[in-house]
């Protein structure tokens, strides 16, 4: 399987591991493959200072400042993805043909304030 | 269809949520290109998911078609005529904005030819574009015309130079197949036409490029 986040429990912003299983949404009988996959998300802190591998912007770094000085006027910058992967999926479509479909931005690889 | 879901379909491109009636099995070709992207390492996927590597063609979508035409009996077999049949791929569920950018036509027979052929046994195939109905536009020249000696599991054609600047050929395709003996060949009509009874089944691959690829791409 892709290697997956390393799962400690950091309040820091960075990708969390979410599995997408295609039959829980009940779409087994449609989707040939895969039968899900790892999307992942973003959650975390982007707490001042913002540390190098945060993968901040510089508006991320002066809001973090803002908000140590103003905490209720100015929140946290968001963890949001900054790097994702591409999926392809095998399915069937409402003619019966068969479909490769390749989707962009479907895997949370990396993340960033 | 939960609002989640139909949103969720729209994203994927999806219009509705399939329910095959009838699943096909899955194409060889197919099933290696998937099996080839999820085994490329990640997360530094430096994939081009716009660009399909196999054929070297930009794209993001690509559907095998069944032939879903008929054998047109009504005028074979003839002379050295050994097959004439009608290929209809119905293509209404490529999207509105989609642009074809590759379509492989593929023959495929029942078994290969083990036998080695008679000198001068040689097959001509012919693919005409056709009207709905069938008939073979007149004066038309044919898209391919190619003459072979042996049968193999299968022929590939590519029919996009045919199709023309990737314009989608309005909602289906429909063309003429022929396959004839060589009249300079020795041996009756019938003899040479042997191998071409072996035709089994036809299929359209189609790529195309999907809104997603057309537009400027998101910035991070």
């Amino acid at each position: 399987s892709p290697p997956s986040p390393p799962v400690t429990p950091s309040p820091l912003c960075k990708p969390r591991r979410l599995y997408i299983s295609f039959s829980d949404v009940g779409w087994e009988n449609w989707i040939i493959a895969p039968q899900g996959y790892l999307a992942n998300y973003c959650r975390g802190d982007c707490p001042f200072p913002l540390a190098a591998e945060l993968n901040s912007t510089n508006h991320a770094v002066l809001q973090t400042m803002v908000h140590s000085l103003d905490p209720q006027g100015t929140p946290q910058p968001c963890c949001v993805p900054v790097r994702l992967s591409p999926i392809s999926i095998l399915y069937y479509d409402n003619s019966d043909n068969v479909v490769l479909r390749h989707y962009e931005d479907m895997v949370v690889d990396e993340c960033g304030c | 269809l939960s609002w989640q879901e139909s949103s969720l379909l729209k994203s994927l491109g999806l219009s509705a949520k399939p329910s095959p009636r009838s699943p096909v099995p899955v194409p060889p070709v197919l099933w290696r290109i998937f099996q080839r992207r999820k085994e490329l390492p990640r997360p530094h996927q430096e994939l081009d998911s716009c660009r399909v590597e196999e054929f070297n063609v930009p794209g993001n979508i690509v559907r095998v078609f069944a032939d879903q035409g008929r054998f047109l009996p009504e005028e074979q077999p003839q002379g050295w005529l050994c097959l004439r049949k009608l290929l209809f791929f119905n293509l209404s569920v490529l999207e509105e904005g989609e642009r074809l950018t590759m379509a492989q036509l593929e023959l495929r027979f029942q078994h290969n030819s083990y036998h080695s052929p008679r000198p001068g046994q040689v097959l001509e195939l012919r693919l005409y574009p056709a009207s709905p109905r069938g008939q073979p536009q007149p004066g038309r020249r044919p898209l391919v015309e190619r003459s072979f000696v042996q049968l193999h599991k299968s022929l590939l054609f590519k029919l996009s130079a045919a199709l023309k600047d990737g314009k989608m050929p309005g909602r289906n395709l429909t063309l003429v197949l022929e396959i004839s003996a060589s009249s300079g060949a020795s041996g009756s009509p019938r003899s040479l036409c042997a191998g071409s009874d072996a035709l089994e089944a036809a299929s359209l691959l189609v790529v195309t490029l999907g809104r997603q690829c057309r537009g400027p791409r998101r910035r991070r």
